[in-house]
């Protein structure tokens, strides 16, 4: 079956080092 | 809203929405910053076949309550209704649907000391080469592409709120085109291109007398700058900083006595060159800069926000990800100048209109303000 990728626009706006565990 | 598509009522994001579904696994990744869309979808397909694997036909699987919202994924017993797992919108990277599997993909925080490695050993190493982790989680359901569908549609609903809090109208610009247009951005590159080149590296050896100050003022270098490290803002007359005659004001101080200022607050730094009273020798490293900081930010039209604001001729605030952090704006920096012209003694209203003003290319020079205050008399320098 075909595989859907939805990015989330908000991950270029977020540092790494700031996401949660 | 304005035309978020996808199968909710966007309202109804805001509270949240519960789906049934089958927790099979997780696993972890390592994934460069924005992998392209088909590295990604390697990327889903690795972790579906790595948590279809590990416990093969005997695969157990637990029963959940997928809850999203525009805030958080929560992932909930369905039996006890106990959270198992609870992510921010924002760490959600993407998520993949396939068949009847949704793959939610979550970044995880950086530890700490790799993250200051990487900025000692390599400094200026491209962002998107660094490897960060990455928690997969998935899922099975009837439901898949609806679930996919509906965190599709919470991710642009919660950023319709950021780029409104950013005072983006996102009427006036659809999400492609805010991303196009970021994407058009080159980051300003100058500072890697000067920090990468060792001639501007300098190993210094200071000479002094036990119990005489070094006699230099240091500022922050800001933030949204490359290296997040000091700058040597003034120097007292006759002191050993400025009788070595190897300093010059804008300089990047990295270590001193082989410990490294990379990163640490202003305070910490003042405090590490006071601890040099009683030394005779101090050895310095440091990169040579020039004490303003050229910024070029690239404005196709009015309609986009510069994403930085001004206040008395000193920035306070960045938006992350924006034109201008690409452009090389750093809070607490004084706008010297704008596309050529002076604005050190211009009123306030006068610059935000110079600035809301200019698109195209916009030029800018800026300094850290308390070195633009010791430069200009405006303040007494407290030598340390």
């Amino acid at each position: 079956s075909a595989l859907t990728i939805t990015i989330n626009p908000m991950e270029k706006h977020e540092q790494p080092q700031a996401a949660e565990e | 809203f304005v035309d978020v598509p996808g199968p909710c009522e966007p309202e109804d994001l805001i509270d949240g929405i519960i789906f049934a579904a089958n927790y099979l696994g997780s696993t972890q990744l390592l994934s460069e910053r924005n992998p392209s869309k088909n590295i990604r979808m390697m990327q889903a397909q690795e972790a579906v076949s790595r948590v279809k694997n590990t416990d093969g036909d005997a695969q157990t699987l637990t029963e959940v309550d997928l809850f999203i919202s525009t805030q958080r994924i929560k992932v909930l017993n369905a039996d006890s209704q106990e959270t198992m797992m609870d992510n921010a919108l924002r760490t959600i990277s993407y998520i993949a649907d396939i068949g009847n599997i949704v793959v939610l993909m979550a970044r995880r925080r950086m530890p700490r000391t790799a993250s200051q490695d990487c900025i000692e050993t390599t400094p200026g190493a491209p962002e998107a080469k660094k490897q960060y982790k990455m928690i997969c989680h998935v899922f099975e359901s009837e439901d898949a592409q609806l679930i996919a569908q509906s965190i599709g549609q919470a991710f642009s609903v919660a950023y319709q709120e950021f780029l409104r809090a950013n005072g983006i109208n996102p009427e006036d610009l659809s999400q492609k085109e805010y991303s196009d247009i970021i994407n058009t951005q080159e980051m300003y590159n100058d500072d890697l291109i000067h920090f990468s080149n060792s001639e501007n590296c300098k190993e210094l050896q200071l000479e002094k007398s036990k119990g005489e100050i070094l006699g230099v003022v240091i500022v922050e270098s800001g933030w949204g700058s490359i290296l997040p490290t000091v700058i040597l803002a003034n120097m007292m007359n006759g002191g050993p900083a400025a009788r070595s005659g190897k300093l010059s004001i804008g300089d990047q101080i990295m270590s001193i006595n082989n410990t490294s200022l990379v990163g640490l607050p202003l305070a910490t730094c003042q405090g590490i060159i006071k601890g040099l009273k009683n030394q005779v020798q101090v050895k310095m490293n440091i990169v040579s800069c020039p004490p303003v900081t050229t910024v070029l930010i690239k404005r196709p039209d009015l309609k986009y926000q510069l994403g930085f604001s001004v206040q008395n001729g000193i920035i306070c605030s960045l938006m992350r990800g924006g034109i201008a952090e690409r452009g090389g704006v750093r809070v607490g920096h004084r706008i010297i100048e704008i596309n050529g012209q002076s604005v050190v003694a211009t009123a306030h209203e006068k610059i935000v209109q110079a600035l809301s003003n200019s698109v195209g290319e916009i030029h800018m020079k800026t300094m850290p303000a308390a070195m633009f205050r010791l430069l200009t008399g405006q303040e007494t320098p407290m030598y340390i």
